[in-house]
């Protein structure tokens, strides 16, 4: 009799192994559609995937939580490791602040919503203009600035944005924050590169922000590896979350530079920015 | 010998991989694969021709997908009887719009054709300004109002002053716009109802992960997009975007940017794209 029923119990333990472990790979699954159309790297939703499955299938599920509900619960201790954690952002009192970028990502723009979200915090902000090689790119960050009253140092006449930055440091006095603008660049375009190597040996920036809209796709976290290796990223700005893009690639960004996200880019408008919410992010990220 | 059910399975999801490493957008890429299971369903394969196989099916569907009817753009434009051809240029913001316009005009004043600016982004911080500098360097007429003006206003004045003068092409720049911004959806609605436009073309970053769907739908219901301009092919993109759009909305992409300067403009190949994805 005890025999027979003690067969029935591990039968039916084992049966449930088996539905808890396809169960466990049905929701993996979803995980993986839902990061990969989010943009993020096809490797790295692999090795997330390779982790979550393996974590779910040995940890048991805490009290009240179902194995689907835990599952999702380490994907997203898994998520919020992998955005350095989400400690908070003591934000600078004293600092150069560089930014560098792909084209047309968003650094102009967010140069303007930094000097304005510094100077709202009391501090006084400088800001130069050293993208010499687009047309009327000091007329737009003038522009952009001017209900601030902050003066941008630049020289619209300049091919020559290294001295751009060396004249503009001998005026910039008495400012707590001085924010530095530059052209946008990738990883193909060496003496561009080269150029950022340059400026950022000028400036000395405390703090050398990569600018990444969020509608880039698997380039991500080549473009930002290359950016992190000649002049070192210490921060990841996200732009244009407004949009349908949920930035998936700011995670490579991230996995690429040990940078963490400071800022999330929210729209046009001078005050679109706002200090970067791990859990949001990835509540949104995963859709 | 049948197809080998377990190793197919393995091609199709590396297959699967390479597509979405060349940035083609999720649901595409899991619709082409899924497709070209049915395609090799039934069929027989040797164990050693599976992948080649697998491999020439996928590229003739690649191909399908980037088939579409096309005309050279200086055709259409010589086509048109009467002046001026005009083309409205809309896109999400940073995509490279308005180098892209002074691109095709410098194309096109080689090829003959004279050209006409619309500054029609009156919105964004020093945008008529840029235009205004491609102007100046190009040789090229710019109609502009205020910071602020109707960009449907500037749009007309510029196809008036073109007719007037008997200019062959006007070529319209407007704002950045998000998908998801339906008041300016519907502003660009109003531009293209008073412009008329012969040609509207979707400038879209070669970069773009899977936003590329979502942008492409939501512009062409808009206003019916004619063709599509993909940048920064330059940046080491895969250039799976153009799948993605392509796929999406059936228009033909016809040109690719490829740097920052006026000459970085070249005729879409679809040759170029299955080889980034490919190999
Ligand atoms: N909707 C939206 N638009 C943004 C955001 N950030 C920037 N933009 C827009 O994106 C476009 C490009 O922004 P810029 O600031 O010129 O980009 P950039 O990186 O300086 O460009 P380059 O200097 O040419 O490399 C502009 O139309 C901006 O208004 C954002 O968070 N949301
Ligand atoms: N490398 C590269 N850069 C490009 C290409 N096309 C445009 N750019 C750059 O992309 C940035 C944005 O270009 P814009 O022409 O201002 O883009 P836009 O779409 O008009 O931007 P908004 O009007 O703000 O929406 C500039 O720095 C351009 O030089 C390209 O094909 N290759
Ligand atoms: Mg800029
Ligand atoms: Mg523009």
């Amino acid at each position: 009799k005890l025999g027979e029923s003690l067969s029935g119990v591990i039968r039916k333990i084992t049966l449930a192994g088996m539905v808890d472990e396809k169960l466990v790979r049905e929701v993996v699954r979803d995980i993986q559609r839902a990061l990969l159309s989010a943009d993020v790297n096809v490797k790295l939703v692999m090795e997330l995937s390779k982790k979550v499955e393996s974590r779910a299938l040995k940890e048991k599920p805490p009290a009240g939580l179902s194995r689907k509900e835990h599952t999702i619960r380490v994907l997203y201790e898994e998520l919020v490791n992998l955005l350095g954690g989400g400690e908070a952002y003591a934000l600078p009192q004293k600092a150069r602040i560089m930014l560098v970028g792909l084209q047309g990502s968003g650094k102009t723009t967010t140069v303007a919503k930094l000097a304005k979200y510094f100077q709202k915090r009391g501090l006084r902000v400088s800001i130069i203009a050293a993208d010499t090689y687009r047309p009327a790119a000091y007329e737009q960050l003038s522009q952009l600035v001017e209900p601030l009253h902050i003066k941008v140092f630049g020289s619209p006449e300049s091919k020559d944005a290294v001295e751009v930055v060396r004249e503009a440091l001998t005026q910039v006095g008495k400012s707590d924050i001085i924010l530095l603008d530059t052209a946008g660049r990738h990883k193909s375009e060496e003496e561009l590169f080269r150029e950022m190597v340059a400026l950022a040996e000028v400036f000395k920036p405390d703090e050398k922000f990569l600018v990444i809209d969020s509608n880039l796709g698997q380039q991500a976290g080549t473009q930002a590896k290359a950016f992190n290796e000649h002049i070192g990223i210490t921060g990841v700005v996200l732009t244009k979350l407004d949009g349908s893009a949920r930035g998936g690639g700011a995670l490579s960004a991230v996995a690429a530079t040990g940078a963490p996200i400071r800022f999330v880019g929210t729209g046009e408008g001078i005050d679109a920015l706002e200090p970067f919410d791990a859990e949001r992010f990835i509540s949104r990220l995963l859709g | 010998v049948v197809l080998d059910e377990r190793k197919l399975e393995e091609l199709l999801s590396e297959f699967e991989i390479a597509l979405l490493e060349s940035d083609i957008a999720f649901d595409v890429a899991e619709k082409i694969i899924s497709d070209l299971k049915q395609n090799l369903y039934g069929k027989k394969f040797k164990r050693s021709e599976l992948e080649a196989a697998i491999k020439a099916s996928l590229e003739q569907s690649l191909r399908e997908i980037l088939d579409l009817p096309s005309v050279s753009l200086e055709e259409m434009i010589r086509r048109k009887k009467e002046k001026p051809f005009v083309i409205l240029f809309v896109g999400i913001n940073g995509t490279g719009k308005t180098t892209t316009i002074a691109k095709v005009a410098k194309r096109l004043m080689g090829r003959g054709f004279t050209c006409v600016f619309a500054a029609s982004d009156t919105y964004r911080a020093g945008a008529i300004e840029q235009l205004e500098r491609h102007a100046e360097k190009l040789g090229v007429k710019l109609i502009k109002h205020a910071r602020g003006a109707d960009p449907a206003a500037v749009a007309y004045d510029a196809i008036e002053h073109a007719r007037a003068k008997g200019k062959d092409v006007v070529l319209i720049d407007t704002a950045g716009r998000m998908e998801t911004n339906v008041n300016l959806l519907e502003e660009m609605k109003k531009i293209a109802r008073v412009a008329k436009p012969d040609l509207v073309i979707f400038v879209g970053d070669a970069l773009t992960g899977n936003a590329a769907v979502e942008q492409a739908e939501r512009f062409n219901s808009a206003v019916s997009i004619d063709g599509i301009i993909l940048t920064k092919a330059d940046a080491d993109a895969k250039g799976g975007a153009a799948i993605s759009i392509a796929h999406t909305i059936r228009k033909p992409v016809l040109f690719l940017g490829t740097g920052q300067s006026y000459d970085d403009l070249v005729e879409f190949s679809a040759d170029w794209l299955i080889r980034e994805i490919l190999g």
